[in-house]
C-alpha cells in the first residue's frame, strides 16, 4: 500500500530496535562507517530476512516489514543475552 | 544452542511456578507448563521436577513491562516471553508476558501458554532459535492444534546433540511433595476459558470458488473501503484493488494482505485521519493500519455499542467530515461518532426514511470524493452526503471502467 510519510518514520525506528533486540545491531555513531558508506542497518536486515527465508534486499519492504511485526519470542535469532 | 552450548550438568532438573496468570486457571497453567515440560523429557535422559519453595533450576513467572531484568516487556503483541539459558541464578529462567492473553486452548484472540512455554523452556534447557519453518524453537508465534502436539524433528535433533537420547522410557515429569505451604499466590479470580472456537479458517468448500470476472453484470460485493487512496473492493477471499496511481485493477486475496484475518468480510471502512481500516465478519472486528493489524483484536462488535440483539452488520461507512460513521443492518442504520467512539442517541433509524430511493438492504458502502455510494446486489446508488438525495443508479462494478 502507499505508505504515510510518517509512517515510514515509525517503521524505520521499529526496525532499529527489533534489530537491535534479535540482531544485535548497534547504530554507529562514528562518522568513519558514514564516510566508508557502509550501512550496518541494510547488513542487519539482509541478515534477518536470510534467517526468515526472505528475499535478501537489505530494504524495509512490507514482507519484512509484516514479519517484524509477528508475535514472537523475545530472545535473540543470533546471540544470546549479555 | 548459545554460544558455548551452555547445558545442565545434570539430568535432574528442578523448576518452581512463581505466581500465576489472571487469564487462566491456575491447574490449566500447571498443566500447560508440566506438558511443556513432558515434551523434552520424552525425547532426551532429562527428569523435570516442580518445587514449591526456595531456588530451582528453572523460575518461571509471569510479568509486564519492566520486571526485573534489562529485557523489559512490550505490552500486547510483539514480545510474548523469553528465557534465559541454563546457568545459575537467572540462568534457566522463563518470564511471560503478563499483558497477553494466555489460554489454554489454541484461539485467534489468546496465545497458547503450553506452546510458548514449550519454546521457551527450550531456550531453559539450552536451544537457540531454529529458522526451519514449523519448528518449535522458530522464533515467530505460531498457533497450531495442541492436543496431541508432537515435537518437530528439527527441535528433536537439536536438544539431543545437548542431551542424548532418553534411556529409559520417558519418563513423565515427577511430582515433588506436595507443597508445605500456600502457593505463592492467593487464587486468582478462576477465569472460564471460553471452549476453544473454531479457528476462523477460510471457507474452503470442496472446489475454491473462483474469482468473477471484473465486468460480470450481476457482480455484487460483500464489502468495500478505501485505504491510503485506494478503493479495496471483498468478495469471499477475493480484492479487487483501485488505485489513483495505476490504470488496471489488481487482483488480490484477502490472505495475501492480511494473512491471519478470515475470509468473507461483512463490512469494512476506513477512518482516514488515523489510518485506520476497520473489518467487520459477524459479530467480530478488526482495526489494520497498513498490512498490521492492531494487537487486541478482534473485539465484539458489542463493544461499538450495538444491542447482542445484533450479530452482523451488512455495510458501514465513514464520513471524513462529520466524523460519524454509519453501519447498516437490515432496514436499518445507526449513527456512530468517531470522536467519542459512541453510538449516536435516537438511532437506530430506517434507511428508507432518510436515504431517499434506498428502499432495501446496503451490501456495502463506500464514501468517495464527497458521496456515498451504497451497493445492493449488482447495483449501487450514489448519494448526495449533506442532502441524502440519490442522484444516480448504476452497476456495481462501474468502477473496473467497464
Amino acid at each position: 500500500f502507499p505508505v504515510v510519510p510518517e509512517k515510514e518514520k515509525e517503521e524505520m525506528q521499529f526496525a532499529k530496535k527489533y534489530l537491535e533486540n534479535f540482531y544485535d545491531f548497534k547504530e554507529e555513531k562514528s562518522s568513519l562507517l558514514k564516510r566508508k558508506n557502509l550501512n550496518p542497518m541494510a547488513d542487519k536486515i539482509r541478515e534477518m530476512q536470510s534467517f526468515f527465508g526472505l528475499e535478501v534486499t537489505g530494504e524495509l519492504n512490507h514482507k519484512t516489514l509484516a514479519m517484524m511485526k509477528q508475535p514472537r519470542c523475545g530472545m535473540p535469532d543470533i546471540r544470546s543475552y549479555s | 544452542t548459545f554460544p558455548l552450548s551452555p547445558k545442565w550438568k545434570k539430568e535432574d532438573v528442578t523448576y518452581r511456578i512463581l505466581n500465576y496468570t489472571p487469564d487462566m486457571l491456575q491447574a490449566d497453567v500447571e498443566e500447560a507448563i508440566a506438558k511443556a515440560f513432558q515434551l523434552w523429557s520424552s525425547v532426551t535422559p532429562l527428569r523435570f521436577t516442580r518445587v514449591y519453595s526456595g531456588q530451582a533450576d528453572i523460575m518461571i513467572s509471569f510479568a509486564s513491562g519492566f520486571h526485573g531484568d534489562f529485557y523489559p516487556f512490550d505490552g500486547p503483541g510483539g514480545t510474548l516471553a523469553h528465557a534465559y539459558p541454563p546457568g545459575s541464578n537467572i540462568g534457566g529462567d522463563a518470564h511471560f508476558d503478563e499483558d497477553e492473553n494466555w489460554t489454554k486452548f489454541t484461539t485467534y484472540n489468546g496465545y497458547s501458554l503450553f506452546l510458548v512455554a514449550a519454546h521457551e523452556l527450550g531456550h531453559s534447557l539450552g536451544l537457540g532459535h531454529s529458522n526451519v519453518l514449523g519448528a518449535l524453537m522458530y522464533p515467530i508465534y505460531m498457533a497450531r492444534d495442541t492436543r496431541d502436539y508432537k515435537l518437530p524433528q528439527d527441535d528433536i535433533d537439536g536438544i539431543q546433540a545437548l542431551y542424548g537420547r532418553p534411556k529409559e522410557p520417558p519418563a513423565l515429569p515427577t511430582k515433588a511433595f506436595p507443597p508445605q505451604e500456600p502457593t505463592e499466590m492467593t487464587p486468582a479470580e478462576a477465569t472460564t476459558e471460553m471452549p476453544p472456537r473454531k479457528e476462523p479458517t477460510e471457507t474452503t468448500p470442496s472446489k475454491a470458488p473462483v474469482r468473477p470476472q471484473d465486468c460480470d453484470p450481476h457482480l455484487s460485493f460483500d464489502a468495500i473501503t478505501t485505504l491510503r487512496g485506494e478503493t479495496l473492493f471483498f468478495k469471499g477471499s477475493y480484492v479487487w484493488r483501485k488505485s489513483p496511481y495505476f490504470s488496471d485493477i489488481e487482483h488480490d486475496t484477502i490472505s495475501s494482505f492480511w494473512p491471519s484475518l478470515v475470509a468473507g468480510f461483512d463490512a469494512a471502512y476506513e477512518v482516514d485521519k488515523r489510518d485506520r481500516v476497520l473489518f467487520f465478519k459477524d459479530n467480530h472486528y478488526w482495526a489494520v493500519s497498513g498490512y498490521s493489524i492492531e494487537p487486541g483484536f478482534p473485539k465484539p462488535i458489542q463493544n461499538l455499542g450495538f444491542p447482542t440483539s445484533v450479530r452482523k452488520i451488512d455495510a458501514a461507512v465513514h464520513d471524513e467530515n462529520t466524523k460519524k460513521t454509519y453501519f447498516f443492518v437490515g432496514n436499518k442504520y445507526w449513527s456512530f461518532n468517531e470522536n467519542t467512539q459512541s453510538m449516536e442517541r435516537g438511532y437506530p433509524r430506517k434507511i428508507a426514511s432518510d436515504f431517499h430511493g434506498i428502499g432495501h438492504t446496503v451490501d456495502a458502502a463506500l464514501q468517495k470524493n464527497g458521496l456515498f455510494y451504497f451497493f445492493h446486489g449488482a447495483n449501487q446508488y450514489e448519494v448526495d452526503i449533506k442532502s441524502k438525495k440519490l442522484i444516480r443508479k448504476m452497476k456495481s462494478n462501474s468502477w473496473f471502467n467497464c
